[in-house]
């Protein structure tokens, strides 16, 4: 299993390699690299082995070369087909947000249970009813869904995906999921966030 | 310092123990704990020890007491002030959000540079120009400055917010900023999320 924290810089890494490639940038050493981070330059060597990418010349890695095997690794080069449920004001926004189409993942459709939002439309979205959840999941051999829900209906919503047979599953409500041991659940939990910034300034407060 | 690790999962905790609350649970045991995170109960130990809370009758951990000794280290008591810069899908998103208030975020006024989006409203704030920055950042002693402009314009609104004494940024563009020193940047990175779940579903692949 990948340290959490490796995987934490991976995306991070893809992110200034393709600033790079848009500045023309050829070459990058792993003591740069380690500069972004406040990690150590053998820990990105460390990374970039778990990335599988060989490339070593005296140079330092080649840009394009390490960029496109954090793709391969991430599986960002497969298209992952995703729906949403909950097209409130989250969910609209991640639904219109261009970096998802970046990062490999289509959505295909967004789902709502309020009657007043059914048949709206949000970018390319038509919000579809809940019963055609069934339809759209099965003809689109759907890899993810989108949880943008209430948390009080997080996990309702989260028995009918996984009834469905869907095995990853991005949360954004801010409540433990329980799915059986074949499904993944990954949280996005914005308390962390502010969580960090408080902890910072209460400890930083010049007071 | 405190592991990333931990510091992920202290606003788990606290997510857990308000549940917990709510049903009107006491007591919580260190290996009960640890199930949620797939953890060994030692590692649930540490934590707390970091945390700060002394607690340890022989039924476990008392709920309410290690909920309110996290909402202590995390320093969610102490009302946090902010403001939003880019409001935009996302950004009206997370000024709408009650959320922010519940982690002891107060947001004080939201700012655009879209003359047609300037005057409009978005739940209880008119969005203000750019102009009134300085304004509003030396009337109300902000903490946190929460960015969600286009990511090409995220290092030139990051400069102006450091420039106004703001010492906290919470950046969900995905680019890195460069910042003096003593101003720390929380990065939220929608890609790591996809990235976990592509990787996942790579390497689970039923074919
Ligand atoms: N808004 C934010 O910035 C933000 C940030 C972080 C996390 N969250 C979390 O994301 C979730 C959504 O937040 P929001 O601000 O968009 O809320 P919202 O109320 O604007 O949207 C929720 C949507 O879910 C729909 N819904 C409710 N129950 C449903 C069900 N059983 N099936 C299908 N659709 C259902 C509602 O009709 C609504 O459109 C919440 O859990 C919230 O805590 C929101
Ligand atoms: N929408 C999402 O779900 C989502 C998810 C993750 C990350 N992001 C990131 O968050 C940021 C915002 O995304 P969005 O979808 O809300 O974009 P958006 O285009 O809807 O909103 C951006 C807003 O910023 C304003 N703006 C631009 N330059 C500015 C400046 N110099 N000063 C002040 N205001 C300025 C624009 O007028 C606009 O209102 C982007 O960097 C995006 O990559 C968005």
């Amino acid at each position: 299993n990948i340290p959490e924290q490796t995987l934490r810089r991976i995306p991070m890494y893809h992110q200034i390699l393709s600033e790079m490639e848009r500045k023309r940038v050829q070459y990058i050493s792993s003591k740069q690299l380690a500069r972004y981070f406040q990690v150590d330059d053998t820990q990105v060597r460390k990374d970039v082995a778990i990335i599988g990418y060989k490339g070593k010349p005296k140079s330092g890695y080649s840009v394009t070369g390490l960029k496109n095997a954090i793709e391969e690794f991430l599986g960002i080069n497969y298209e992952n087909t995703a729906i949403l449920i909950g097209a409130g004001h989250l969910g609209s926004a991640l639904a219109q947000y261009p970096g998802l189409k970046e990062y490999g993942l289509k959505l295909i459709a967004i789902f709502d249970n309020d009657p007043s939002k059914i048949g709206n439309v949000i970018g390319p979205f038509t919000i579809l009813p809940m019963d055609s959840l069934q339809r759209v999941v099965k003809s689109y051999d759907i890899g993810i869904a989108i949880i943008t829900v209430p948390k009080e209906e997080a996990q309702s919503v989260c028995n009918r995906i996984v009834s469905l047979g869907i095995k990853a599953i991005w949360n954004f409500a801010p409540t433990q999921l329980s799915v059986p041991p074949d499904v993944t659940v990954r949280n996005e939990n914005i308390a962390m966030g502010i969580a960090m910034l408080s902890h910072y300034l209460k400890t930083h407060k010049i007071q």
